[in-house]
């Protein structure tokens, strides 16, 4: 506090008489003061920058908070507020044209309504630049963040009320639509961005897949980049993802580790538990995980932040000769094979982290994938922002969930990375309706089960 | 436009 701050205090009456401007990144301002108000009798100027008012700190609110804050406050009670003229950041603050800033991922999809809007999808990092678009309370000035890191283009998105009720009224149509390809999608999401779900998923049981049939659905989750402090898993989605995982295991078994996967009590499929990821990258190696799309978005809620690796085939020919020639003993269909990177393509591609094309002869994926590997290991990864204080060294041990958690598994895929004993010549019944195919799918499982 | 000067923000 700066040696001109000051405790003003007077009743609030049906409003307390102010503007405000600034946010989370500069201070919340007031811009102006009416007149005759009890504010403005009490001394309160343009260019104060608000610390406090009564028990709660604006130092680090957004101003679409603080405003809600101070519209909350019951007229006829006494406000106190800590002040100070900060006229000089005020003058700068407005020059340069600088308020609310920090950074969210979303978890649904937004068609836009109006001409400045941004649609979206879930997994899209935007750079919130004003919470209170226009001055008014509703819609979020933000900027679309590319994967490169790069920001693209600017527009509105609903601010977090409005999205709080746009994403439950999805998630309500998305569980009574019966076609909905996301249940398990929108349910984990739910989960996720549940403030405590790290208590619920200390409480857990052993299949984290259990939790996701509580919680409320989170529309913003805000994120910080990153670097990872440990090697991520790697999974790789895609006609020739049994083939890719191999070859790295065999020829770079100083880098790569395939997660082993075992028996889930009492059934039939199987699990990687997710202690024997840790374990891997406790090695300083990239687990290789042959997983489901949905345990992806669990690995991603433990904040494991796998690389995720989507080779997209060219046709359904390209994949029968590359397996003839990459794996001749495969009894794998090339048409289901295909089938399913369709459907993977179209309903989870948020969760991919890359895409490389099997168009190319050669090894030329092979020699992808492991650039894409590298390149992404380096990079900062979008990090939910209530750990972005953890000490580097200290990371892995945060970044893995507790010991309890620790035991959870990770569903296997039975579906995209599996071997399936059809082969290329059976004409069975395989429809393309069954849009969830590409997630967990109990019915269809390992080659193992009938 | 944005936060700017405050001054077509709403009045609380």
């Amino acid at each position: 506090y700066s040696t001109s701050s000051r405790v003003v205090r007077f009743v609030k009456a049906k409003s307390v008489g102010l503007r405000l401007t600034g946010g989370n990144d500069v201070g919340i301002f007031v811009s102006s003061v009416q007149e005759g108000s009890l504010a403005d009798s009490q001394g309160v100027r343009e260019g104060d920058q608000i610390l406090q008012v009564n028990d709660t700190s604006f130092q680090n609110l957004t101003r679409e908070e603080a405003v809600e804050y101070l519209m909350a406050l019951p007229p006829g009670e006494e406000v106190t507020l800590w002040i100070q003229s900060k006229q000089d950041i005020y003058r700068k603050m407005i020059s340069s044209n600088v308020g609310d800033s920090f950074y969210i991922r979303t978890h649904f999809d937004f068609e836009k309504d109006t001409p400045s809007g941004l649609s979206f999808v879930r997994g899209d990092v935007f750079h919130v630049l004003d919470t209170m678009y226009r001055g008014r309370l509703g819609s979020w000035l933000a900027v679309r963040m590319g994967r490169d890191l790069q920001e693209q283009e600017r527009g509105i998105i609903p601010n977090q009320s409005r999205a709080e009720q746009i994403a439950s009224l999805e998630s309500v149509l998305k569980a009574t639509s019966g076609t909905n390809p996301s249940g398990a999608r929108a349910e984990f999401w739910k989960l996720r961005g549940l403030r405590g779900a790290k208590k619920m998923l200390r409480k857990s049981r052993e299949d984290l897949s259990a939790l996701t049939k509580q919680g409320r659905y989170p529309p913003y989750e805000r994120v910080v980049l990153k670097e990872a402090s440990f090697k991520r898993p790697v999974v790789i989605l895609g006609p020739i993802a049994d083939i890719a995982v191999q070859k790295l295991s065999r020829e770079l078994p100083e880098l790569f580790e395939i997660a082993p996967s075992v028996p889930r009590d009492g059934a039939s499929s199987k699990v990687i538990k997710l202690d024997s990821v840790r374990q891997i990258a406790e090695k300083n190696k990239h687990a290789l995980l042959d997983i489901t799309p949905s345990a992806v978005e669990r690995l991603n809620y433990v904040q494991y932040y796998p690389v995720v690796v989507f080779c997209q085939p060219e046709s359904r020919q390209g994949i029968k000769a590359m397996r003839q020639w990459l794996a001749p003993d495969s009894r794998k269909s090339s048409r289901r094979l295909y089938a399913q990177a369709n459907k993977m393509k179209k309903n989870c591609s948020h969760l991919f982290t890359a895409t490389i094309s099997l168009s190319g002869g050669g090894n030329a994926w092979y020699e992808q994938i492991q650039d894409i590997i590298r390149t992404q290991q380096n990079q900062p990864v979008w990090t939910t922002a209530d750990q972005a204080d953890v000490a580097p060294e200290d990371s892995l041990e945060v970044l893995n969930p507790p010991s309890r958690v620790a035991s959870g598994y990770l569903t296997c895929d039975s579906h995209a990375n599996s071997d399936y004993d059809d082969t290329d010549g059976e004409t069975g019944a395989f429809t393309d309706g069954e849009a969830e195919d590409a997630y967990d799918q109990p019915g269809l499982a390992r080659s193992s089960e009938p | 436009s944005k936060s700017g000067d405050g001054k077509n923000s709403v009045w609380i």
